[in-house]
């Protein structure tokens, strides 16, 4: 199963 | 959030402004890739769409669409309203051959196949390579304008900050995204050439010109 990463970055 | 992490995104959005001022103030685009700036344009839309379904923080969705409307800005000013001044003649970088195989490659290697995920897959690999339309341009004209050379060198800090910022996050996080940070070592890569260029020339105080 995939973790999507945050997306807090820019 | 860490100071590179801050740094490079003051940097971007410096080198946006810096840009968008320079060709607001002399009412020209020349020397300008409108071709780089769609991709850019393009980078943004696909990337934000997360706006819509997410909210990260206030400093998150302010800087979102700070980036996307001065994009947009951009392209309007180059490609309507200052369409006089655009040097298309030297800007014939060949971008399907940039959007294609980075479209193909967004699909093969993702975190995750949904649609939002692919977009931003696609707009993380697309910045990694928007730039070359405009340093084509440069190599083609063989000079850039000093304010030109500006903006390049705070996209390039960004890409670099931003590096800085993955390894700091990967040591007191444990935070790490392949896939962005593969295509930002390639993207800072990319800006290597043209950062010894600025740092023996443009920061001597001589124009960016390249031998013939």
């Amino acid at each position: 199963c995939h973790r999507t990463p945050a997306k807090d970055e820019l | 959030m860490n100071i590179f992490r801050l740094t490079g995104d003051l940097s971007h959005l410096a080198a946006i402004i810096i840009l968008l001022l320079k060709i607001w103030k002399s009412r020209s685009c020349a020397g300008i890739s409108g071709k780089s700036q769609v991709l850019f344009a393009l980078v943004f839309t696909t990337r934000y769409l997360d706006l819509l379904t997410s909210f990260i923080s206030l400093y998150n969705t302010t800087m979102k669409v700070i980036y996307i409307g001065c994009s947009y800005a951009t392209v309007y000013l180059i490609y309507m309203k200052l369409k006089a001044t655009y040097d298309g003649n030297h800007d014939t970088f060949r971008v399907e051959f940039l959007i294609v195989p980075v479209g193909g490659l967004a699909f093969l290697v993702n975190h995750d196949f949904s649609p939002l995920e692919i977009l931003w897959t696609f707009s993380i690999y697309l910045e990694s390579v928007a730039i070359l339309p405009q340093l084509f341009m440069i190599s083609k004209t063989g000079e850039a304008e000093t304010i030109t050379t500006h903006y390049l060198f705070f996209l390039g800090l960004y890409r670099a900050l931003y590096l800085i910022n993955w390894i700091w996050r990967f040591y007191f996080e444990g935070f790490f995204d392949m896939i962005a940070i593969v295509a930002g070592v390639v993207q800072t890569i990319l800006y290597c050439d043209f950062f010894y260029l600025y740092v023996t020339k443009v920061l001597k105080g001589k124009k960016l010109s390249l031998p013939a």
